[in-house]
């Protein structure tokens, strides 16, 4: 409901959200360059948003034997 | 290796998931990889169980969170052989295993590389065209905001946090990107994919990236 506690929550994320997007959206103006802006997640703080969509875990890969290891990598 | 490079072309890549408030984008990579590899070796493109993955990895733990290295672990050591969506579908929550007899049809993982590619993401295309989508984890905090274009900028790597797809690239443009399917839907970004690009390991695109073996 309007101005109910929830509502005010949810106002300030999206006011968050719109100052982000101005920030990611300044890096690059080419036209391929990715743009930001409002979508489904905007009214999730950033930490609502890490907590339910990233849970992945990295465990350290090895070097792909491809180039020669440089003489700091050997 | 070709400029352009897309198993969507091939019809051998699944619609795109949402893995909706469960933390499961671990196992929907996994299990995309094996979708695919399973349609490019022969086989007719089918939708594999990723509940069964979320409830049974064992080293892993469900809607809160996991590793694709680990699911693929446990995948190869059990040969465990995943069952179709139809069979054991997806529900946003972390169930009881269900288990199947030995003789029960499905998909088994033989095996599985892992590899760090940052500096050599020519080497990673040449992955991707040999055996098919690849599984890689992200940092995708800015990907929140995220509504299409190739991401550039303010992505780092080192800092993983969510797992996709990668199922192509393309070079033909000014700023060469990979072509990620994500698991969050396709109303989130271009239909449910987003572009990275190529060099300079945006992201952590390349910081941990495993291929899979039927």
């Amino acid at each position: 409901e309007a101005h109910s506690e929830e509502y005010n929550l949810r106002h300030l994320h999206f006011q968050n959200a719109t100052k982000r997007h101005a920030y990611l959206n300044a890096f690059s103006t080419a036209p391929q360059s990715a743009k930001y802006g409002i979508n489904q997640f905007s009214d999730l703080s950033q930490k609502e948003f890490r907590d339910l969509y990233l849970r992945a875990s990295a465990d350290r890969a090895p070097l792909f034997p491809g180039l020669k290891r440089t003489e700091t990598e050997r | 290796l070709p400029a352009r490079f897309d198993w969507r072309d091939k019809a051998v890549v699944a619609p795109v998931q949402n893995q909706q408030a469960c933390g499961s984008c671990w196992a929907f990579s996994v299990v995309g990889a094996m979708q695919s590899v399973h349609a490019i070796d022969g086989s007719q493109l089918a939708q594999l169980s990723v509940q069964q993955v979320l409830d049974c990895s064992f080293q892993n733990e469900g809607c809160n969170g996991g590793s694709p290295l680990r699911a693929l672990n446990w995948l190869k050591q059990t040969k465990v052989k995943l069952v179709s969506q139809s069979e054991y579908p997806y529900k946003a929550k972390t169930g009881i295993c269900h288990f199947f007899s030995q003789s029960h049809g499905g998909v088994a993982l033989k095996n599985f590389t892992t590899h760090y590619f940052s500096g050599q993401e020519e080497a990673m295309k040449g992955q991707l065209v040999e055996h098919g989508p690849l599984a890689a984890i992200v940092d995708a905090v800015s990907w929140q905001d995220y509504l299409g274009g190739i991401i550039q900028h303010h992505c780092s790597s080192q800092r993983s946090n969510h797992a996709v797809l990668v199922v192509g690239y393309d070079t033909t443009g000014d700023i060469p990107y990979w072509i990620v399917q994500n698991s969050w839907g396709t109303t989130w970004g271009n239909e449910g994919y987003v572009y990275i690009k190529i060099g300079g390991n945006i992201c952590g695109i390349a910081d941990s990236v495993a291929a899979v073996f039927l």
